[in-house]
């Protein structure tokens, strides 16, 4: 049972913490190997790390891609190419495999069901590199934006932030997970749905180290002013983005991802 | 008595706010009309905004220049030729003013005496183009960098931040002010001249909204697990930033300006 998930955006906004966080939030820290720290790569390559969760009684191999040196340089046109060629390998991949004579039973399923999106926490509105990069992505992949390193922004400034990302992913036609407008999903399905699209871009906030709060051991980050905990909803909306990601949403994104963006892979391929 | 600043950086790194600050801290306050607030310029134009405050019994017209727009763009090359034209332009103004045969008893002096540049809280080390800029820049001006929003690293992640960054400057043979080889500095000088420089890039929060912490009204930041307090100097280095460039090192960062920066300038410009 795999699920693949690809973190895009640039140094320094907390995508390897992130993916640390995700493997240790409370559910998947008891199957992983707490010393076992996923660190930034430090090449230009793009790198994976895959590890056992165990969520609802339910094993999940979960591999995430992490994409380091995104966006840094001084010119950053194209900076987009390697990624969109990471995701269209898997589709090849599991297309050679599938019209394969010999195919296995069950091909391993390395395509991309999920990519999240980092957004620097300017608190002004999306970068031009940040429209050019997800107007491509959403093409190929389920993309779901976060804002990076929330814990940057007040709760005011966060509410107007996304209000005016949300304006701009409009004003674009970037088209972000979930698209409301599955026509086999039910009332319930689409109501979720809405309530979610209000919430995205999900203001995230990544922390591997553990501290005492009110007696509990949480997940957060020890400032001079207070501890910022990652899995509280007050502070920030780690819950929600883990939530929809690995429970919620899971089949959907694996649906979404077969039936919708490799589709259209594989029809072109099949054209051609 | 002029002093001029000007601030340096991507949109979205706190610099208006930093700009508004200045003006509203401590001493400031007495003289300013604290309802004029500064809002980020919306144009790719460079604006100044222009205040008198009291420093000490002393008046002060405090000119802050901001750069918008800074290093956004998907190709950044160059980004950095209209802030060195500015600085260049200044110098200009003040020769063209010098060599006139009419010229006035006192040149108005829009020199930029103090250049801050604003390094997004990354966590890693300098981005490229944070070093292709200051390379050119401290080759016309007074640099001072600072870390933006330092709110969002912990202590342990800023101290090993700027010991990264210094090493950085340092392979790029960036000098940043205070450089500590003035030979008409005496030993006192020095001795704090290499103390700033082991602070140095200062790790800035700016702020107008006002808190009540123990009683006491202070500017900072509210989040739902403490408040930042722009003028605590266990939670930033503000308070090291304003007294350099306001109180001990404003008469030298003009010395330097007039004396090497623009004599440069001047040089070069009468033997062509
Ligand atoms: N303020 C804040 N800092 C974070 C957060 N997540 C990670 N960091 C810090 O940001 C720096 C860079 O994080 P890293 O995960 O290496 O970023 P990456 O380059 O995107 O993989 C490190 O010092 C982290 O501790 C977060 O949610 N908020
Ligand atoms: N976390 C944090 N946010 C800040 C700080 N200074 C300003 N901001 C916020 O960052 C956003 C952009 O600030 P602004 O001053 O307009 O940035 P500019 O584009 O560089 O001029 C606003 O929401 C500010 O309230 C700071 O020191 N720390």
């Amino acid at each position: 049972f795999e699920f693949n998930v690809m973190v895009v955006g640039g140094a320094g906004l907390g995508k390897s913490t992130l993916v640390n966080t995700l493997f240790k939030s409370k559910v998947s820290r008891r199957v992983c190997h707490p010393e076992e720290e996923y660190k930034t790569p430090k090449t230009i390559e793009i790198k994976s790390i895959s590890h056992v969760i165990e969520e609802k009684g339910i094993r999940l191999q979960l591999t995430i891609t992490d994409t380091p040196g995104f966006g840094d340089h001084v010119d950053n046109s194209k900076c987009w190419q390697p990624i969109m060629r990471h995701i269209n390998d898997q589709y090849e991949k599991y297309l050679n495999e599938e019209i394969s004579i010999k195919r296995r039973k069950r091909i391993p399923d390395t395509r991309v069901h999920c990519c999240i999106y980092f957004i620097p926490p300017s608190g002004h509105s999306l970068r031009p590199v940040d429209i050019e990069v997800m107007k491509r992505l959403v093409q190929v992949a389920n993309v779901i934006p976060v804002i990076a390193k929330s814990d940057s922004l007040t709760e005011e400034e966060r509410e107007a932030f996304k209000q005016r990302i949300q304006k701009d992913l409009e004003a674009n036609e970037i088209r972000v997970y979930p698209t409301v407008d599955n026509a086999d999903n039910d009332e319930d399905e689409l109501g979720n749905n809405a309530k979610i699209k209000e919430r995205i871009p999900f203001a995230v906030v990544g922390s591997t180290s553990q501290h005492q709060v009110a007696g509990k051991s949480v997940l957060g980050r020890k400032t001079r002013w207070g501890i910022v905990e990652v899995e509280n909803e007050a502070h920030c909306e780690f819950i929600h983005l883990r939530n929809m990601i690995i429970r919620t949403h899971l089949q959907d994104l694996k649906e979404v991802t077969a039936q919708v963006h490799y589709e259209l892979y594989r029809h072109k391929r099949l054209e051609t």
